[in-house]
């Protein structure tokens, strides 16, 4: 038995519609620990990972580990009838075959159940060791969706440099060259307009901005945006969800033949 | 054009 109630329900609202368009299927895991979902896109050139601890819950049920396999879309569907005040409760049965949302207006004036039918995903899960980056870049997650949005427009790939200068982002294309640079700024009044770069070594490194963009729609999750690189590793976008984990994903760079 | 890597050859499955 699965019973989980999450009364600020617009958040998985936000989690579907960050990774729908990158992710088909995929098995969500529920243990004590919490929900959670690594996957990747049909290219496997990306890779999300999605963690909800059990604390965040205002109710949390799982009697035993279970991995229920979803259709992104679908799921997305579903969860966009919830209204964004509403407070939201996925209900499963072990060894069912499907999952139920529930969905409680403030006020408990509506009630809705949406079942869906889960699906068998081959689970394809990565060992995704910790590691130490050479570069950690924190910045305005709406400041990162603009640079990767305007980027997109001059070309297909962002280079992205971290020196001790600060971070420079660029691209070039058809029509020329686009080069957007960051400088630490910690001066600001409010701490989620802060730009801090932590530097062990300068890295560059090369990905393709269709990926970013499409990770940017996660940007409604956090005001900040976490950007870890290191020469020989993917790209981490970490977007933290409130007091309840994260989104991140991992992109691999590309390289020059 | 750049050659695009992919998760796999980062990380092994488990």
């Amino acid at each position: 038995m699965l019973e989980l109630r999450l009364v600020q329900g617009s958040l998985l609202k936000k989690v579907m519609e960050s990774i729908k368009d990158l992710v088909n299927d995929a098995n969500f895991d529920c243990s004590a620990t919490g929900f959670s979902l690594q996957a990747m896109d049909s290219s496997h050139v990306a890779l999300v990972s999605l963690l909800l601890r059990s604390e965040g819950f205002e109710h949390y049920r799982c009697d035993r580990n279970l991995s229920m396999g979803m259709n992104l879309g679908n799921m997305a569907k579903m969860l966009k009838c919830a209204g964004n005040d509403d407070i939201v409760t996925v209900k499963a049965d072990d060894g069912g075959d499907c999952v139920t949302f529930m969905f409680e207006s403030p006020n408990q004036d509506k009630i809705a159940d949406f079942e869906m039918k889960l699906m068998d995903i081959d689970s394809e899960h990565l060992g995704i060791p910790e590691a130490e980056y050479e570069a950690i870049v924190r910045m305005p997650s709406a400041e990162f969706a603009r640079i990767c949005k305007d980027l997109s427009t001059i070309g297909d790939t962002v280079v992205i440099s971290v020196t001790k200068e600060g971070v420079k982002f660029s691209t070039r294309g058809d029509i020329g060259t686009a080069n957007i640079v960051l400088r630490q700024n910690t001066s600001v009044d409010k701490p989620e307009e802060a730009t801090i770069i932590e530097m062990e070594t300068p890295v560059s490194l090369t990905f393709a901005l269709r990926y970013m963009n499409s990770f940017t729609k996660a940007t409604p999750l956090a005001s900040q945006v976490t950007v870890s690189l290191s020469s020989e590793l993917p790209v981490v976008v970490e977007y933290k969800i409130a007091e309840m984990g994260y989104l991140r994903f991992y992109l691999a760079p590309k390289i020059e033949e | 054009g750049d050659k695009q890597l992919t998760m796999n050859m980062f990380y092994s499955f488990q």
